[in-house]
């Protein structure tokens, strides 16, 4: 009998490894977790998302992926280590208790499949996703460059066979419009909370202008909390500020897109490495960099919580 | 499967904004195999460049000709994805 306790949180994992645990997930905890599928990836892969709820309908709600960018295995990893930890802490900690009494989560951990997929079988420093580019002989869209919101600019690139390619319009990838479906569908998410590596960061709006975000001190002030928390687990060090003041000009992402439409407390998060794997950090630092992120993602969550609009 | 031989990650650290800018012309440059694990943005943050080994000459060259100082962050991507894999097959194993 398959169990989510014989599921090894401390190493990398395939797409199907991680989709049967997700189905152990559910079965261990079937009165708080269930799998909706939100649509299909280019190469027709399911488009799955955990749904953490107590009941109710249309509660208000936080949503959190990991994983866009294919090749940054460490979120893939920190997702399923965090949706664990939710279904795990629901009626013990008192905080997500809390939560979860009044919101919904929602959890993509593989919000890229065809781009993780493409790491595992042909190149593990894929990116993108894997549609197909009409004129070019370069395949795939940078999913953090393909949302509406200061689509085309400066910030992204026009070229197909570039890393940071925006795709031919906004929204074109179907694993970035399942998302915006799914959230304007839903009407009441409250929070977006997408988590990238590496670099260590915490970032809000925006990306694409350099106007703060009229929520910009509030924003500020709660990663300024979160990164403090995160740092007291094993000192690891984030730095922390709107996208365009403390990384650089960055267009059609995820969070400027939630934020655009309405969603006030939209996060970026830029895991671990230190400077000396980069995206191949060993599966010996899953487990402390999933549970050193865990109160910063509670300090935002419970923020939400605490702050309705 | 893609192999990553002899391919290194370099972790560049800019002393102004003209070897930034230096940093933004290496990686447009279509005939060598590059790609920044970390942008260049700004002086105060560093710049991770994967170059690919055929590339390894002409790039640390270009660095050194220009006084841009860096150091090697990954010797062997290929090693790493080897160590990786063999983990990842022992765990599924146990």
């Amino acid at each position: 009998e398959r169990s989510t306790s014989t599921f090894d949180f401390a190493s990398y994992h395939t797409i199907d490894e991680i989709y049967d645990w997700m189905d152990t997930l559910v079965d261990d905890h079937p009165n708080l977790v269930s799998k909706i599928q939100i649509g299909q990836s280019f190469e027709n892969r399911s488009l799955y998302v955990l749904k953490f709820s107590t009941g109710g309908s249309n509660r208000s709600a936080i949503w959190l992926d990991t994983g866009i960018h294919a090749r940054e295995w460490v979120t893939q990893a920190v997702g399923v280590w965090t949706a664990n930890k939710i279904a795990k802490e629901y009626g013990q900690d008192p905080s997500v208790t809390a939560i979860l009494d009044s919101m919904d989560i929602f959890l993509e951990i593989i919000t890229n499949p065809d781009g993780f997929a493409f790491t595992h079988s042909s190149n593990r420093l894929w990116r993108k996703t894997r549609s197909i580019n009409a004129g070019s002989h370069c395949v795939g869209v940078d999913p953090n460059r393909n949302w509406d919101a200061g689509f085309g600019g400066s910030g992204s690139s026009s070229n197909p066979c570039s890393e940071t390619y925006r795709g031919p319009y906004g929204h074109s990838e179907r694993e970035v419009k399942a998302i915006v479906d799914f959230i304007s569908d839903h009407g009441n998410v409250k929070s977006v909370i997408s988590i990238h590596s590496y670099s260590q960061m915490l970032l809000f709006p925006y990306g694409y202008k350099r106007t703060p975000a009229p929520h910009y001190q509030e924003l500020n002030e709660l990663a300024k909390k979160a990164v403090r928390d995160l740092a007291a687990v094993y000192g690891t060090k984030y730095t922390y500020g709107s996208i365009v003041d403390t990384i650089y000009v960055a267009d059609g992402t995820t969070i400027d897109w939630a934020y655009d439409n309405g969603v006030k407390y939209s996060f970026t998060f830029e895991l671990r490495d230190t400077g000396r794997y980069g995206f191949l950090l060993p599966s010996t630092q899953i487990i402390p960099t999933a549970t050193e992120t865990w109160p910063a993602l509670l300090d935002i969550m419970i923020h939400v919580l605490e702050h309705p609009y | 499967e893609e192999l990553f031989v002899g391919d290194q990650v370099l972790r560049i650290t800019a002393s102004d904004e003209e070897q930034i800018t230096l940093l933004k012309v290496l990686g447009e440059q279509e005939e060598l195999q590059v790609d920044f694990w970390r942008h260049p943005t700004s002086p105060s943050h560093p710049v991770d460049l994967w170059v690919s080994f055929s590339s390894l000459q002409p790039v640390k060259t270009f660095l050194e000709s220009n006084s841009i100082s860096y150091s090697i962050m990954i010797k062997d991507v290929q090693a790493l994805l080897d160590e990786e894999k063999k983990t990842m097959t022992k765990s599924r194993r146990t």
